[in-house]
């Protein structure tokens, strides 16, 4: 474990808090893609599959559990709670993931680490997640004005993989036999994605005013 | 600590 790595869990765990903040406090999921959320619910399911196979650490099984626990609970809130799932833009949301599913699915069968059943789906989780949010970034173009919770959601989201990147960086420097080209390829395609949002709230930031992404 | 494949992060 590096510093690097730490902020990243911390600063994915605190984009999992301020979503279950935004969606406890306002009782709604308005801007929340449900898209987003059920590919990330895969992402951990596919990827945490040695949860109960392969103990490294408590906190690395405290955190598995809190982010699929977590996931899964969003997407049950924002299908099932009869407030919350009012407030969900079912007409803005129809990115069509199961092309991104299928394309990474298939790509986890060509390009994986290990030809097994648990190094495929490992595979699979790690391509998905770097294009789970194109349905949350969709949303956020057709809903015009973001509320605040919501965008540091996607900021502080976004964030975590730029940190694990510097992880790898410093793996890769110290430790000799280091090399994780699906995560590192990966990991900087979905901060890649985040861009433009980064730029647009950053601007938001500095100019104190509402964060508009253009449409 | 390397794991027998290799995934010790989240």
């Amino acid at each position: 474990m590096n510093i690097f790595r730490l902020a990243g869990d911390m600063t994915h765990l605190i984009s999992v808090l301020v979503l279950l903040l935004k969606i406890y406090a306002t009782k709604s999921c308005s801007g929340i893609s449900l898209k987003t959320q059920e590919l990330y619910a895969m992402v951990f399911l596919a990827r945490y599959l040695d949860l109960f196979s392969d103990f490294i650490s408590l906190y690395n099984t405290v955190m598995k559990l809190v982010f699929i626990g977590s996931s899964l609970a969003i997407v049950w809130c924002m299908r099932y709670h009869r407030v919350v799932r009012r407030s969900y833009d079912r007409e803005l949301d129809t990115f069509r993931y199961w092309i991104l599913v299928g394309a990474c699915f298939t790509l986890a069968l060509v390009l994986h680490e290990k030809f097994s059943f648990q190094e495929v789906f490992w595979a699979f989780s790690i391509y998905l997640e770097a294009v789970a949010i194109l349905p949350q970034l969709v949303l956020l173009q057709r809903s015009g004005n973001v509320d605040n919770l919501t965008g540091q959601y996607v900021f502080f989201l976004g964030a975590y993989r730029a940190f694990y990147i510097l992880n790898w960086i410093y793996r890769y420097l110290t430790e000799p036999r280091f090399t994780r080209w699906i995560s590192c390829v990966s990991g900087l395609v979905q901060t890649a994605l985040y861009a433009d949002f980064f730029y647009y709230y950053f601007i938001s930031w500095k100019n104190n005013a509402k964060l508009q992404l253009p449409a | 600590r390397e794991q027998p494949h290799g995934h010790d992060e989240l």
